[in-house]
């Protein structure tokens, strides 16, 4: 199995933007959305959580946010309880000397049927995951689980420091992977891989191949079947 | 296209592979198509090498990635591809040991398919396995099912790995694509993905591609 990669800076994780360093993207993005809407129908600002790519004099974020939308603006003539829209928004944000520029936004409604039955994997997607607000509970069962992780893919650490952040990492992978299965639309099981001990970061840094998304040169287009 | 289809049942797929600590799943995802192509034509199923295409390609960056497309021209810029007996994985660069006399399989040219499910599941169960790339949004920590991951959150847009699909079909009566992964037999169902298919999940139509061999 492979060994994953030396801790990294917690700051350095990607999705862990300092809620700060958020807050101006953040913003221009929901400008962005809600340009060209009447004053009672714009979108307010959820949970947001983002990761930076910087180079040269550019930042590039890539942020997921969650905006919400009150269907009615006129609260005297609207039913109560007035039930929110949440959307779900993912936007790239060049910044480029302190100029912004929107290079993708991709929202969509939050899936209700999901919501609606399973109403605490909205909750727990939305706010910054805090590493500090596990309960006691929780991190007894973490460790267990991460000692049997270690034990069935033969993970070795070099010292008590990495085993500890490794730890770490595993349970908010954890974490994440509950999202991830809350979000889901078919069948898909999500839970501890081989990989569940890597930071996002890491494993898109070691496994995935960012040169996919450059432009491919064209081929000649497949002749279509007609008669399998 | 047939309401099912699985190459892996025809012989036409070696066996699940282990990139390792390395982000060559574009040259796995190419020679996995090769391999297809090479056994419908000759009816044999030969294990090629991703080796040679980390080392020897050099339009594309080994473990830093690469392109489908660009792996195609180097194969036939150089000729073939040798098996992976001959030219054995390492998962990382180093200088270009091919040798001419030991290919064994050429490719002439290779395809752009269509970006229509329906017409890419009809090519399939026809010519073969097709190499696609996808966003691999939540497959860390995939184990198995079919994923069908929220369309914002896995958008098409992202594109950040190369696989194979080498079938399809319903399981209760959700559609879905098979998916032959790059990351061992100790990953996802027995080393294979299972997406949704006919909703454009995770870009699994934008970038499907294959070798050409006449």
């Amino acid at each position: 199995a492979p060994r994953p990669v030396k801790p990294r800076a917690a700051d350095s994780e990607a999705w862990e933007l300092a809620p700060l360093e958020l807050l101006e993207p953040a913003r221009f993005a929901l400008e962005m959305y809600n340009r060209g809407r009447a004053a009672g129908k714009r979108a307010m600002l959820g949970a947001v959580r983002g990761r930076v790519r910087r180079a040269g004099e550019g930042s590039l974020y890539s942020l997921e946010a969650t905006l919400e939308e009150t269907p009615c603006n006129d609260p005297t003539v609207c039913q109560l309880p007035v039930s929110k829209k949440t959307l779900l928004c993912s936007f790239e944000i060049l910044d480029e000397l302190g100029k912004h520029i929107l290079l993708r936004r991709d929202c969509g409604p939050v899936d209700t049927k999901v919501t609606d039955n399973r109403n605490w994997t909205l909750n727990s997607f939305l706010p910054l995951l805090n590493k500090d607000s596990f309960p006691q509970d929780f991190s007894v069962k973490m460790t267990s689980v991460f000692k049997e992780f270690v034990t069935t893919y033969n993970r070795t650490y070099d010292s008590k420091e990495e085993t500890q952040w490794r730890l770490t990492v595993f349970a908010r992978n954890m974490v994440r992977a509950q999202k991830i299965q809350a979000l889901d639309r078919g069948t898909a099981q999500y839970g501890v891989t081989k990989f569940s001990d890597l930071t996002e970061e890491e494993f898109h840094t070691i496994y995935l191949n960012p040169l996919l998304r450059e432009k491919h040169s064209k081929m000649h287009p497949a002749t279509s079947v007609n008669d399998p | 296209a047939p309401p099912e289809w699985d190459w892996r049942k025809k012989g036409a797929v070696t066996k699940v592979k282990d990139q390792g600590m390395c982000g060559s799943c574009w040259a796995f995802s190419v020679t996995g198509n090769v391999e297809g192509q090479w056994f419908l034509k000759e009816g044999t199923l030969l294990s090629l090498s991703e080796q040679e295409l980390l080392d020897c390609d050099k339009m594309d960056k080994a473990c830093l990635g690469g392109l489908p497309s660009s792996a195609y021209m180097a194969i036939k810029s150089l000729g073939g591809l040798e098996t992976e007996d001959d030219y054995k994985y390492l998962g990382h660069m180093e200088a270009c040991n091919f040798s001419e006399e030991k290919v064994k399989v050429y490719i002439n040219d290779s395809v752009d398919l269509s970006q229509n499910e329906q017409k890419l599941a009809a090519w399939l169960a026809k010519k073969g396995p097709i190499s696609v790339a996808i966003n691999a949004f939540g497959m860390q920590f995939y184990r198995h099912g079919i994923a069908r991951p929220l369309r914002p959150l896995c958008s098409p847009w992202f594109i950040d790995h190369a696989v194979l699909i080498v079938g399809y079909g319903n399981r209760s009566d959700i559609p879905f694509w098979a998916i032959k992964n790059s990351w061992g037999t100790d990953w996802g169902e027995e080393g294979y993905y299972y997406l949704h298919r006919g909703s454009g999940a995770c870009g699994v139509n934008t970038m499907a591609t294959s070798a050409v061999v006449n």
